[in-house]
């Protein structure tokens, strides 16, 4: 049990400090609170975007946040890909540059596994296969709009 | 495997039968505040038995049909219902034809290039309804969906789907939840 | 004491009513769980944004809930003013339309009290009278450059 | 009345003293994420005695000091201090000279043009620290600060400051807290 948990977490946590150091140019790791028994602690992370010093992660702004959480998100998809991924405005704390990372990443690790982004922002819109439109009539339905991006753009709200 | 389409039918605030496309790679869903991207996401959540109710904004199941009159309006109007369906590509055979005939307790599931599940959700009365699964048009159990789709990497803890406000979830949860999602995948 | 609650209830609601309205083309108002005795119950909202069917305040969309959410902030600004207003990303969730509608509103509003808005986003960032930008350095240590908008343009991230 | 000035003196990412002035009308601050909006946000916040700690993501006051080395050293490396200055424009008089001087205890308070309330923390020892106010350089207690903030309109639970992420707080919240706040303004 513990064997297959240890192999587990150092598989994702592999994964989490690649994708970490080139989403926010820092280094991050995955902590066991007890690596002796882990099932007697926790886990947390230790994340340095642009290498700042370690702060608790609760000091961390909102856009770091989500960049760590993407990361492990997507740390995970790598060492145990599921079939599909749906994210729902998960860049809305994200700066321009950061967006743009994201949007890049997602672009790569949808060509392993199916990525659904719900997104106002053109740095996810523009990288997309097929962007879905989705509005509410007056009928109070909601009705779906199948763009097809080779035709024609997007219009992102940002 | 992936999603290829899904099928709405009087799903929250898709009051007309709606089917959505998929694209195997990278789909985007964009459009103005309150139009129903998030419904789109939550009724992926409500089929496969992924979310809790309080997970995909409802008290109970009977808030997901499609409601046109105002929420005062309290008198039961006649039975009504909602379904989603999720039409699932399964030509490279992520899972076996055993794994779907034994999911759906029968041989009649069709071929298995595409597993479709379905959810419906029915009011009856005031303070009845009901919920059905179906696997490739067979009746099943919410197990028998949640077990085949383990199977094929998706489960409820998964962090497949990150919902609407809940990205930074991962870094406010407390540490033994977060080493609990290593659990689950171990 | 019922009296000056029912005093400020009224007064707020009056607001609220025209503030909703304005930014979400609909109607909305705040309700007294007890009107016979306010202070035995709580107090919910009716919104209705562009019209729509009322729904439980919880299935309405990230977007809605932060419209609405502001029409109230503004309205008890406007029955009793503070003398300053501080608003930190408060768009995230906003589309292009609904962020330029709390643009105007806030612009506005700054006639009578202080704003100061934390945004990554245009409908904000151009109407302000002075923009400052904050910025990490390679120390970690941050620092500021006020930018007078008369002279240039300020970079959104949209 | 409004905020003419902060000055932020090693406050959580300002390592240097820092001044920021603000419009009477409109001021906008931008910039990358991680490089210190919420936390001028957090030090008004902190000055006022308008938060609790954990709302303004510090577990002890401590945090709130600049901190350049990694969270992992842990010997105390010697005292150290954070602090923030509010400069509140009073020319309208919003507050009068005897509502100054009553909550300063003091005649000695200098013209009431400015309002001037400044907190610091002092950390002198790995578990000891203080905290001190200021009204126009007249040392004071928190509750004196918020007597007279809240003879201008600005209250703990005013609603006048809305954090990062919790815009929709107001709607999430239960109806007696929701209520509360009209309670705290009649
Ligand atoms: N049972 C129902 N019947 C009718 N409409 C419903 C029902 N449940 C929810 N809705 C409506 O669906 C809308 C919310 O849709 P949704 O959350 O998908 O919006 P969205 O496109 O994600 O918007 P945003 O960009 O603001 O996040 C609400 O306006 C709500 O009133
Ligand atoms: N005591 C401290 N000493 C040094 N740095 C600190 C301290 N407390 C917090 N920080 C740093 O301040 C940064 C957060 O700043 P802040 O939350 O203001 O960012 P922001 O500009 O609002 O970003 P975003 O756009 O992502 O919301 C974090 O990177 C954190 O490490
Ligand atoms: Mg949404
Ligand atoms: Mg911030």
């Amino acid at each position: 049990k513990k064997a297959t948990f240890m192999e587990a977490f150092e598989g994702i946590n592999a994964e989490f400090e690649q994708i970490f150091a080139r989403l926010s140019d820092g280094s991050g790791e995955l902590v066991l609170e007890d690596p002796e028994d882990p099932f007697d602690g926790g886990m947390t992370m230790k994340a340095q975007p642009r290498d700042k010093p370690v702060q608790r992660l609760d000091a961390m702004s909102g856009g770091e946040k989500s960049l760590t959480a993407l990361a492990f998100v997507f740390a995970v998809q790598r060492y145990n890909p599921a079939p599909f991924y749906a994210l729902d405005e998960v860049d809305a704390f994200l700066d321009a540059a950061n967006a743009e990372m994201v949007g890049e990443m997602v672009d790569e690790l949808a060509g392993d596994a199916q990525f659904v982004v719900v997104s106002h922002r053109s740095a996810l819109l523009e990288r997309s296969e097929r962007a879905i439109g989705v509005t509410m009539g007056d009928d109070n339905i909601s009705a779906v709009t199948g763009i097809d991006l080779s035709q024609q753009g997007v219009p992102a709200d940002d | 495997m992936y999603i290829k389409e899904l099928v709405l039918d009087d799903f929250k605030s898709f009051g007309r039968k709606t089917r959505i496309p998929f694209y195997q790679d990278f789909t985007t869903i964009s459009g103005p505040n309150g139009s129903g991207k998030s419904n789109i996401i939550d009724s992926v959540l409500f089929a496969l038995g992924l979310a809790r109710t309080s997970g995909i904004r409802a008290e109970k199941l009977t808030d997901l049909i499609f409601d046109p009159s105002d929420e005062g309006v309290d008198s039961f109007a006649g039975e009504r219902e909602a379904s989603v369906e999720v039409i699932l590509d399964n030509d490279d055979r992520t899972l076996t034809r055993e794994q779907v005939v034994s999911a759906a307790g029968s041989d009649d599931v069709g071929d298995v290039d595409e597993i479709r599940v379905r959810r419906r959700v029915k009011q009856t009365d005031e303070e009845k309804y009901y919920s059905y699964y179906y696997l490739n048009d067979r009746a099943v159990n919410l197990s028998d969906i949640q077990d085949l789709l383990a199977a094929a990497g998706v489960t409820p803890e998964g962090y497949n789907v990150v919902m609407q406000g809940d990205v930074t979830e991962i870094i406010t949860m407390s540490p033994f939840a977060r080493r609990g999602i290593i659990d689950e995948i171990a």
